[in-house]
């Protein structure tokens, strides 16, 4: 139980930055750690770290609460978007698993017609759930696939549809208009879906994550957040600047690449990984 | 940007040409918050303010005719010379050559693996990829297709088998048929996933690569050291290709990949079509972490 001294506020800085919680959220924390300091209302470092990670944990619990509601009058439609390669493919298929196996009928829409062999991964992954893919061939429109598959679960009574469309950098202003158009599009099929839009973000991704989720949402409202890839070094600490500025709830993490591999997202305990 | 930011800083200062070593502590805060904003590691944006503030502390700034810009001239020429060479060159030594392609989940491998071998094909060489991912479901799949939209041979194996006769096998076929060039395309795995870097430490030894380059996100955060450092340790890199720089993320992992491995950054990636692939230039590299 170290006394706290002026490198210790170096040593506090250097953990937050590392954990990407980037410079904003972390010098708050600091000038907060620094004001209780002061007034004598922390003393060690055992108390400096439980402060800070209960500041972390207030980060993330204060605004909208991690849970969505499920449609109640037909499938509720969940539309996953994100940058390349952020894993909203296979956290489509876990969820399209975790839901089966509660006893819940998925669809899963194949809207990405761009990528090499997309489809095609996807329906493994549908293999693997059980779940029935709606897809069209290489190139089609993915607007005109979203509103088959939309109108497909509706028919089939669903209770879930699981929208995967292509990875796309949010500085390209066509792919960003063709998200929109999706979005508009399922709704054409079915008014008041798509009822979540999520973006999937790479935990491994330092601050620009907060300029995708600025940028996406400014094309489509997105309503939740899935953070992939959390079994890898990175904390994942960009989600606190997200949270703390767009109040989109965390809902699942990925945990790794397998069927199992996705958790629902717990405050606590990412405030309490985030900051060892 | 940080250059317009610094020089704001010094042209409100009193209307004497020299700076005071305060002023140089001053800019050298602005500079940090700009490295770090990028992406930049933590440790390494220490290291690289500590030899640049004592460059900006010496004579030949504090006492130069116009110190404000020398001094933004010590921190954009020091960032530059940092991020290495442009047009630095693949090794060919063997024939055929092998070049491993490794990296994070969904970095870019498997799509950078098609563009380079375009892009070596347009240069002349002979290309075969190999599909080496037996693991991410239709990995097999996209590089066929990507081979088949783009016209370049594929060695692949749905048998089972394992990566080091997969690409033996690729190999030998390269050799019967004059090939120059095989690039073999890796399952993304975790820097931290020890069994799946030994799989690669293996791969290397079995299939004696004349380079092995780290494929990585421009946007990754903080653990890009952690990244480079476990591979490079493991496999001793010979280059890294930065992708997806179309996006917007300022780069700062390039910067922090560079000084923990000493590897020239070989290509970028600068979207998702096959020509996507371009030569890597260290003084805009340096300015677009700058901001
Ligand atoms: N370790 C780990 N790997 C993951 C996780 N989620 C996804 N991946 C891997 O990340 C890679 C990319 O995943 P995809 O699902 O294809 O990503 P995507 O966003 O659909 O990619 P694009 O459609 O090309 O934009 C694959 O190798 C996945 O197995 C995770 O939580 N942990
Ligand atoms: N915008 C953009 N997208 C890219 C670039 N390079 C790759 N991509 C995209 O990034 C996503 C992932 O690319 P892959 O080639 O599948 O990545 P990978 O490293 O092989 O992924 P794993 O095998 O799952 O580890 C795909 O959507 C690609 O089209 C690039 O330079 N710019
Ligand atoms: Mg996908
Ligand atoms: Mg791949």
């Amino acid at each position: 139980d170290g006394t706290w001294g002026e490198d210790s506020y170096e040593q506090l800085e250097e953990a937050l930055i590392s954990a990407d919680l980037g410079i904003s959220i972390t010098q708050h924390i600091i000038n907060d750690i620094r004001d209780r300091y002061e007034r004598g209302q922390i003393q060690t470092s055992t108390d400096i770290v439980a402060a800070t990670k209960s500041l972390l944990s207030v980060y993330l619990n204060d605004g909208a609460p991690h849970t969505f509601d499920y449609n109640i009058a037909g499938p509720t439609v969940i539309l996953l978007v994100g940058v390349n390669g952020s894993g909203k493919t296979t956290t489509a298929g876990k969820l399209a698993c975790m839901w089966q196996r509660e006893g819940k009928s998925v669809v899963l829409a194949a809207c990405d017609t761009f990528r090499a062999a997309a489809v095609e991964q996807l329906k493994i992954w549908g293999e693997r759930s059980g779940c029935q893919v709606v897809s069209a061939k290489h190139g089609a429109d993915p607007a005109s696939v979203a509103f088959d598959a939309t109108q497909a679960a509706v028919a089939r009574k669903a209770d879930i549809l699981l929208v995967d469309t292509a990875g796309r950098q949010h500085t390209k202003k066509g792919l960003m208009d063709e998200l929109g158009k999706i979005a508009k599009t399922i709704g054409k099929a079915f008014p008041g879906a798509p009822h979540e839009i999520w973006l999937v973000v790479d935990g491994s991704t330092g601050t620009n994550a907060l300029q995708q989720a600025r940028t996406f949402g400014r094309s489509v409202e997105l309503s939740g957040l899935c953070l992939t890839k959390l079994d890898g070094s990175s904390k994942g600490g960009i989600v606190v600047a997200i949270y703390n500025e767009l109040k989109l709830p965390i809902h699942f993490v990925g945990l790794g690449e397998e069927v199992f591999d996705l958790q629902a997202f717990d405050p606590q305990s990412f405030a309490d990984a985030l900051f060892t | 940007n940080l250059s317009d930011r610094l020089n704001d800083t010094f042209r409100n200062l009193t209307g004497r040409g020299s700076l005071t070593e305060k002023n140089i502590e001053d800019a050298m805060r602005e500079v940090r918050l700009a490295l770090l904003d990028a992406d930049v590691n933590y440790k390494i944006v220490k290291e690289f303010i500590s030899e640049v503030k004592e460059e900006c502390l010496g004579e030949r700034v504090l006492k130069s005719v116009a110190p404000g810009q020398q001094a933004i001239k010590v921190v954009s020429d020091s960032l530059e010379k940092l991020m290495g060479e442009t047009n630095a060159p693949l090794n060919f030594v063997n024939k055929p050559s092998v070049i491993l392609m490794v990296g994070l989940h969904g970095s870019g491998k498997t799509t950078t693996t098609a563009k380079l071998a375009h892009h070596l094909g347009k240069q002349g060489k002979r290309v075969l990829v190999v599909a080496a991912d037996l693991l991410r479901p239709a990995a097999i799949d996209q590089l066929e297709a990507l081979g088949r939209e783009h016209n370049i041979p594929v060695h692949s194996d749905r048998t089972g088998s394992d990566l080091n006769s997969i690409v033996h096998d690729a190999k030998r076929i390269a050799l019967k048929s004059n090939k120059d060039v095989v690039i073999v395309d890796t399952a993304g795995r975790l820097e931290i996933n020890q069994e799946l870097v030994r799989e690669l430490v293996d791969l290397k030894k079995k299939s004696n690569p004349d380079e092995i380059l780290l494929v990585a996100d421009a946007a990754l955060g903080q653990e890009a050291v952690s990244v480079a450092t476990h591979f490079d340790d493991a496999l001793d890199i010979t280059g890294i290709i930065l992708t997806k720089i179309d996006g917007d993320a300022r780069g700062g992992a390039a910067l922090s990949m560079r000084r923990v491995t000493g590897e020239s950054i070989k290509f970028i990636g600068v979207g998702e079509k096959i020509e996507d692939l371009e030569a890597f230039y260290p003084d805009r590299m340096a300015s677009r972490i700058l901001g």
